[in-house]
Parts: structure tokens; sequence; C-alpha cells
């Protein structure tokens, strides 16, 4: 074969209830995200711009948990995580709890690019984006109505329940990243 | 959590997995995405990306067990490696992975109920799909 490429957009317990409207318009952007890997492809793009254009669109996408449209944290946030690896050559770059970022792929890219490290983690990962001028947004930018209702349900749940937060018997149930 | 796995026309292998982790997650949690080896890997056979339960996905070590598999195991294919992972180490529940492998072959499963997904190929083999 001359290229061949595959995407996800998150695995878990996915009700096959959905209205087809819904199911519908998931299937559409898959289908979207695949297309422009594939004419990124059959043009001879090279497989690391392919893979950051394929996740930049999916990012960009607010139905799925990366950028837009990404999860909220215990404390009403936004902390992000991006890795992407070569391996022909080994080479990789990742970032996790970062605020600030757009599209987190691009820092984790720019880590394995312009930097002898391999991870940022918080803090330094925010520095090294403020280094590397990256697209970056307020926290404002990732919200979005629907996971702000399954972050209240998370809290309700946590309160009712009575449960700590490292409880086993808690995460069984949403230990899901 | 997103994920792409590329094999382009130089054979070059790459993986890249995007996430904002687990909702309601405590201060400081990292998940599987951003370590190399876990959601996350390539190597010189194959490249891998998981989403799904991520504590399980780093005790396995997921995208490494694959590639191992493969070098490793005489003869192993894709299909088998992935299979290992997903059925053998990983529970019922835990996980989806993506990958491709340096001849093209393309895998996408999940031992969870679903998992949107595509996979395409330059001999026209090409699938869009949520669940089973």
């Amino acid at each position: 074969k001359d290229w061949a490429i595959v995407l996800h957009g998150g695995a878990g317990t996915i009700s096959k209830d959905l209205p087809d409207s819904v199911k519908q318009a998931y299937m559409n952007d898959l289908d979207e995200a695949i297309s422009i890997g594939e004419e990124a492809l059959a043009n001879g793009e090279s497989a690391i711009d392919v893979v950051q254009k394929v996740i930049n669109y999916l990012e960009d996408n607010p139905k799925f948990n990366a950028g837009k449209g990404a999860v909220f944290t215990h404390e009403g946030k936004h902390e992000l995580d991006a890795a992407i690896m070569v391996g022909n050559t080994r080479n990789a770059g990742a970032v996790t709890g970062v605020t600030s970022v757009k599209n987190p792929i691009n820092l984790a890219r720019m880590v394995m690019e312009n930097s002898k490290h391999v991870m940022f983690a918080g803090e330094g990962a925010e520095e090294f984006a403020i280094e590397m001028d990256v697209k970056r947004v307020n926290q404002d930018y990732f919200y979005t109505q629907r996971r702000y209702e399954a972050y209240k349900r998370a809290i309700a749940e946590d309160s009712e329940s009575g449960l700590l937060d490292s409880s086993e018997d808690y995460w069984e149930d949403d230990k899901y990243g | 959590t997103v994920g792409c796995v590329v094999l382009d026309q130089e054979g070059m292998l790459v993986a890249g997995t995007s996430t904002g982790g687990m909702t309601n997650k405590m201060y400081g949690r990292v998940g599987d995405v951003p370590i190399i080896g876990s959601g996350t890997y390539a190597s010189d056979v194959v490249a891998v990306s998981m989403t799904g339960w991520g504590e399980k996905i780093m005790r396995a070590v997921s995208g490494h067990t694959v590639s191992s598999y493969m070098k490793f195991k005489e003869g192993a294919t894709l299909e088998e490696a992935g299979n290992y992972l997903l059925n053998d180490v990983l529970e019922p529940g835990d996980a989806g992975m993506i990958a491709v492998d340096k001849y093209g072959n393309m895998y996408m499963n999940m031992n969870t109920s679903g998992m949107f997904r595509a996979m395409s190929d330059s001999e026209g083999n090409r699938e869009v799909a949520i669940w089973e």
C-alpha cells in the first residue's frame, strides 16, 4: 500500500439509542476527518503533517473530548494532554495539563522538534507554549454546554454518594480518559 | 480523546493522540495519552493510539506491548497483536485501539461497546463506524 490512515474520536459506552440525527452528525464528522487525511496522503504529504492536520480537525470539533469540547476537571477547568511520535526515528513529544493551548497536538510536535526533551507538564508546558508562540486561548474557548452538564452530574453524584474521589468504587464507573 | 495513526508514501509511521482527559478528574491527574509507550506509541513496525480507561492503558504499557508483540513473536500480525492487547491483557470495557503497521495493514477495534472511528488506505479500503 502507498499509504494508510486510521483515526478515532474516543471509545466507551456509546448508547445505541442516539437519535438518528446525532448519529449521522458524528458519522459525517468522522467522514470529514478521514477525508482530510486521505486527500493529504494522496497528495504526498508527510505522515506527521497528516496526523497533525487530522487531529487539529478533531480538536476543533466540539463533539469530541479534545481541544474545544474538552471535559471539565474537578475544579471546573480544562486540562489537556497530547503526544506525537515518529516510529522510524523514535522522536516523540508530549504535553500534559495544558490550559491555554488551542491545539495541544501542535505543542506536542513543537516539543519533539524544537526541544531536546520529550514531555513538558503544567506551568512548564505553558512557558514553552509562550516561547513557541503557539496559538493560545482563554479557558472559555473549551466550554461546551454538554460537557458542563456532564460535569455537574458528576459533581452531584459525588455529593450524593458521599464517596471520596480516590475511592475505587467511585472510579469503577468513571475512570475514562 | 482523539487519535490518528498514519503510514505515508515514504514509509514513515506516526501516531498522535490528544485529549481533555476524564470528566471530574482530580488536580494533576495524567492519563495514558501523553505517556509515550502507553496511549501513544510508534516504532519501525507499527503506530498505535489508544482511548479509554487511562489508568489501565498505562498499566498495560499498551502501545509498546503491541509493538513488542509484533517485533518479537515470529510471524505475528497487527490483528493478532491488537487482539492480544484488547482481549488477553486488558479487560472488557477498558479501551479502544487504532493502529497501522509498516505494510499499511490497519486495525481499529475495542472491548467497549463503541468507538468513534474511521480508516482508509490507498487501495480504496474505507470504513467509518461507531459500534461493532
